[in-house]
């Protein structure tokens, strides 16, 4: 994956 | 979100007030390892950095300010307000043996080499054994308090149901994180004996006792 994957999980 | 996820979210919130409220109530921390506790702030430090520059929706702002707040005011509690009963001599496990083979690993397997994602799988691989010193703690003392019994079995769920919801959102959404569903298995395969030990004795009004 390229940027910083967004993490939605806590 | 799925209702594994809250389930899990709100174990996880659960077993903070269980904790707090033990150690606020009974002004006491004994039977409690101030060094998992120490691990846990680690893990949300190094999991909520996102929170100033990520938003992703309210209740997840929400709830890492909460998981920072009170796992800070847990070691608060335990190392300053009610340091006299913190049990200083069976808290003994070495930290430093999960500190750094968490911190190799997350350079070495990783999403991507950048400081934001090493840290978020340095805290994902850490919170896998976070929980280590405490039953390390419960097996020396041989027991635990029914209270501290209760706050290990909502946090053994929280990521059992994290299991679930991974499970969930690779069938619905064909979403999955490798690196957090193998951290998940360890953490959760940690807790196991404390299951059997929590659903055949606790359940039946009987105190947690390890055999010797």
């Amino acid at each position: 994956p390229g940027e910083y994957s967004k993490k939605d999980e806590l | 979100m799925n209702i594994f996820r809250l389930a899990g979210d709100l174990a996880h919130v659960f077993a903070i007030i269980i904790l707090l409220l033990k150690i606020w109530k009974t002004r006491s921390c004994a039977g409690i390892s101030g060094k998992s506790q120490i691990l846990f702030a680690l893990v949300y430090l190094t999991r909520y950095l996102d929170l100033f520059t990520t938003y992703v929706s309210l209740y997840n702002s929400v709830m890492k300010v909460l998981f920072l707040a009170s796992s800070g005011a847990t070691v608060y509690l335990m190392y300053v307000k009610f340091r006299a009963t913190y049990d200083r001599n069976h808290d003994s496990f070495r930290i430093e043996f999960l500190l750094v083979p968490c911190l190799l690993l997350s350079l070495l397997i990783n999403h991507e080499f950048t400081v934001m994602e090493v840290l978020w799988t340095f805290s994902i691989y850490l919170e896998s054994v976070a929980i280590l010193p405490q039953l390390f703690m419960v097996s020396k003392t041989g027991e635990a308090e029914s209270i501290t019994s209760h706050y290990l079995f909502a946090l053994g769920s929280y990521r059992a149901l994290y299991l679930l919801n991974w499970v969930y959102r690779y069938i619905v959404e064909s979403h999955y994180d490798l690196i957090a569903i193998f951290a998940g298995i360890v953490q959760t395969i940690l807790y196991c004996d404390f299951f059997y030990l929590y659903i055949t004795k606790v359940l039946k009004g009987k105190k947690l006792q390890l055999p010797a």
